[in-house]
């Protein structure tokens, strides 16, 4: 028996938003730990990997682990049937091929729940050796998606380079070119709208911009997103997703031919 | 030109 609620079930619906546009399916693990999810996108250029700990639920149990294959389209269409204030309960029998979902209002007048046909998949899992990486950079997610956006006009790719005066973003293309600086926060306010770099040594990478848009639909999950980057390794573009998990997303760097 | 390499030519299938 797999059970799992969560009061704020609108982290669950902002999940597949940061999920649905690069896999089309992809495979939830269960275990007593918790749920976690790892899928690279149908290109293999990019790797997503979610992690959703059991203490994050309000009610969690899993007897036997379990791996659910699920289409996130239709995943996502069961989704949208849910309030954002509803509270979400997914649960499924071991060894069952269907997974219910069950939405209730808040006040419990309401109460929905939809069963959604599991699918065999054949599961693809890399190894992420750990990684120190040369710089991190921890800067609002609203605007990493803005610069992603903006710099996605003048090219396919972009340029990050970091350096201890800041980071910069920048992209060229027949229109011209784009360059956005962002230096270090020297103080702020509120800790999610600061700019932090921590840098061993300086970086320079190019990225795809369609991936990197792809991972900006993350951005409603939290505040602040971090970038890790290391020469010649994928970048980890991390959102943490309040006091439940993380999304995170491995780009690899574009090479010269 | 500038090729978009594979996430699999950085981490290994386990």
């Amino acid at each position: 028996m797999f059970e799992a609620r969560l009061l704020q079930g609108s982290l669950l619906k902002k999940v597949m938003e940061a999920l649905k546009e690069l896999l089309n399916e992809a495979a939830w693990d269960c275990s007593d730990a918790g749920i976690q999810l790892q899928a690279m996108d149908n290109s293999h250029v990019s790797l997503v990997s979610l992690n959703l700990r059991a203490e994050g639920f309000d009610k969690y149990r899993c007897d036997r682990n379990l791996s659910m294959g699920m289409n996130l389209g239709s995943m996502s269409k069961i989704l949208k049937c849910a309030s954002n204030e509803d509270i979400i309960t997914i649960k499924a029998q071991d060894n069952a091929d269907t997974v219910t979902f069950v939405f209730e209002s808040p006040d419990q007048d309401k109460v929905s729940d939809y069963e959604m046909k599991l699918m065999n998949l054949d599961q693809e899992h890399l190894g992420i050796p750990e990684t120190d990486y040369a710089c991190t950079i921890r800067l609002p997610s609203s605007e990493f998606a803005r610069i992603c956006r903006d710099l996605s006009q003048f090219g396919e790719s972009m340029v990050i380079s970091c350096t201890k005066e800041g980071v910069r973003f920048s992209a060229t293309g027949d229109i011209g070119t784009g360059n956005i600086k962002l230096a270090q926060s020297a103080k702020v306010d509120k800790e999610e709208e600061a700019v932090v770099i921590e840098m061993q040594e300086p970086v320079s990478l190019t990225f795809a911009c369609r991936y990197l848009n792809s991972f900006t639909k993350a951005t409603s999950l939290s505040k602040s997103v971090q970038l890790s980057m290391s020469p010649e390794v994928p970048l980890v573009v991390e959102y943490k997703i309040e006091d439940i998990g993380h999304v995170r997303y491995y780009l690899a760097p574009k090479i010269e031919d | 030109k500038e090729l978009q390499s594979k996430i699999t030519k950085y981490y290994y299938h386990i």
